[in-house]
């Protein structure tokens, strides 16, 4: 599967809003 | 159903927009609903006259988006005393734009053969949620950085459905998308994209608490002042 680093930048995200 | 299927775009039941005391005896119940991709005005005519009515039309005024009827008013006339009708109006969004105040409200003209009648109605915003609002993963991250922080919006929604699926399917019959999901410290997050009519974007993020019917609402756009119509969609499509 091709990782695009897309999955990551959401998961950053959802993290960052979490734990801001 | 409690089958969990979901089908078509949230319909709100009809309510009476002209009662027959301010008709001349005409009573007018309606509703907006999206289907295959077009927007209707579902219509239910009474005519609680002594005469019969006949020469139907109907017109809006300039509104906030261009809502304006695709096709004449089709009903078949003449309309007896105590008898009622089903007409559903398709509509359009290429009238003409004049932001209304609230920003939903629309002003309907109506005329039988006794005179010309006048009422407003608010729709619910998701009959403009268009078919092709799921954003690329890669602009939705792109766009979510780029709209200011001032812009973004939260709201509670009380009684969401229990679960991330059952909500995600929800919405997505109304046509709000979800682009990924995400499941931190046991809280579901879900980001969210729509598109209106006009073009305008609306990217959004809804928070699930674990064991909590409320969820929390943050919704980011260009056009902020959309937000609290946005709100008010989820919260009837997901009720």
């Amino acid at each position: 599967e091709l990782d695009d680093g897309l999955d990551e930048a959401f998961s950053r995200l959802a993290e960052s809003r979490t734990n801001p | 159903s409690g089958t969990g299927i979901v089908t078509g775009s949230y319909v709100a039941p009809k309510t009476v927009w002209l009662h027959a005391m301010k008709g001349k005896g005409l009573e007018i119940s309606g509703t907006f609903a999206r289907r295959s991709g077009a927007t209707f005005m579902d219509l239910h005519f009474t005519n609680r006259a002594l005469q019969v009515m006949s020469d139907f039309a109907i017109q809006f005024n300039r509104n906030s988006f261009g809502l304006a009827p695709a096709a004449p008013l089709q009903i078949p006339t003449p309309l007896a005393p105590n008898q009622s009708t089903e007409v559903s109006l398709p509509l359009n969004t290429i009238g003409s734009v004049m932001k209304m105040e609230p920003l939903n409200n629309l002003q309907v003209a109506v005329k039988n053969n006794i005179d010309v009648f006048y009422f407003s109605v608010v729709y619910p915003l998701h009959i403009l949620f268009v078919e092709d609002g799921k954003m690329e993963r890669q602009m939705f991250l792109a766009t979510w950085k780029d709209i200011p922080n001032e812009n973004e919006a939260q709201f509670q929604i009380r009684d969401c459905p229990p679960s991330a699926d059952a909500v995600s399917n929800k919405l997505q019959a109304s046509n709000i998308f979800t682009v990924a999901r995400r499941t931190v410290e046991g809280q579901d997050m879900l980001y969210q994209s729509l598109k209106l009519t006009n073009g305008i974007w609306v990217l959004a993020e809804l928070r699930m608490q674990p064991g909590s019917p409320s969820c929390t609402l943050s919704l980011r756009c260009r056009a902020p002042e959309v937000s609290q119509f946005i709100f008010q969609a989820y919260e009837m499509v997901l009720k």
